[in-house]
C-alpha cells in the first residue's frame, strides 16, 4: 500500500457516497446512468471473486465488499425506489452495454488469456479477471454519454465523475511508485493499457470541469 | 506469479 493507491481508493469510495447522496437529496436521478453502474458491478462480481479464495488484507476485503454494495445499492436506488425511479429516462441512458462493452470485453480476454497461460493454465478466475480489467477501462462511457445528452452538469453530478477520474489517475502514480520501490515488481501491460485508456477518458471532462470551477459559473458541456 | 502483484489492488 502506497499514499497514491490509498488516495486513489479513498477517492473511488467518495465519488460513491458523492453520488448516493446526491441522489437522495435531489430525490431525482436525472443526468445518472444506471448503465454506467451497472457495468461496475459486472466489474466487481467478475474480478473479487477471489474473496472467497484469497485473503490479502481486511481492508482489502472490507472495500471489495463496499464497492459491490455501495453500487448494487446506487442501481437500486435508481431502478426500484419513487420518486427517484420515476424521474430515471431512460431513453437516454440507451448505450447497449451488452453490445459494446461485455461481449467485446469477454472475446478479448478470452484471447488474450488464452495467449497469455495456454489451454493447460486456462483458470476462469483469471479469465474473469481479465475480463473485469477490460470491462472497468470503458464502463464510465455510458455515464460520459449521458452526460453529453442532458449538456448542463448538476453540481454534485460533476464531483461526482470527477473523483472517479480522479481515482483512476492515482492509480497511475501508484503504479509508477510501485514500480520504483517495489522489490520483485513485473510490470502488466494489461493493466496498465487499460488504466492509462480509463484515465484519458476523463480528460474532456476534467478539462470542463476545472473550467467551470474557476470561472464560478455552471458547468455545461459544449455540443 | 505476475498477476498476483496486481490481485491485491482494487
Amino acid at each position: 500500500m502506497n499514499i497514491f493507491r490509498l488516495a486513489g481508493d479513498m477517492s473511488h469510495v467518495f465519488s460513491i457516497l458523492v453520488l448516493l447522496l446526491r441522489l437522495r437529496v435531489a430525490k431525482n436521478a436525472q443526468g445518472i446512468s444506471v448503465r454506467t453502474h451497472e457495468l461496475f458491478l459486472i466489474v466487481f462480481l467478475t474480478r473479487y471473486l477471489d474473496l472467497f479464495t484469497t485473503f490479502y488484507s481486511l481492508y482489502n476485503s472490507i472495500m471489495k465488499i463496499l464497492y459491490i454494495v455501495s453500487t448494487a445499492s446506487i442501481i437500486y436506488t435508481i431502478k426500484f425506489q419513487e420518486p427517484i425511479k420515476s424521474t430515471y429516462d431512460k431513453s437516454q441512458d440507451s448505450f447497449l452495454y451488452w453490445q459494446f462493452a461485455v461481449a467485446p470485453c469477454a472475446v478479448l480476454a478470452s484471447v488474450t488469456h488464452l495467449i497469455g497461460s495456454g489451454i493447460s493454465g486456462f483458470s476462469f478466475i483469471e479469465l474473469l479477471w481479465t475480463f473485469s480489467i477490460y470491462l472497468e477501462s470503458i464502463a464510465i462511457l455510458p455515464q460520459l454519454i449521458v452526460l453529453q445528452r442532458y449538456r448542463e452538469v448538476e453540481n454534485l453530478t460533476g464531483n461526482y465523475i470527477f473523483f472517479m477520474g480522479a481515482y483512476r489517475f492515482l492509480y497511475i502514480l501508484n503504479w509508477i511508485y510501485r514500480a520504483n520501490f517495489e522489490a520483485h515488481y513485473q510490470h502488466h501491460w494489461v493493466v496498465y493499457i487499460c488504466g492509462v485508456l480509463q484515465t484519458l477518458l476523463y480528460v474532456d471532462f476534467f478539462y470542463y470541469y476545472f473550467k467551470s470551477k474557476k470561472s464560478g459559473g455552471r458547468f455545461t458541456l459544449p455540443t | 506469479k505476475e498477476k498476483e502483484l496486481f490481485k491485491d489492488e482494487l
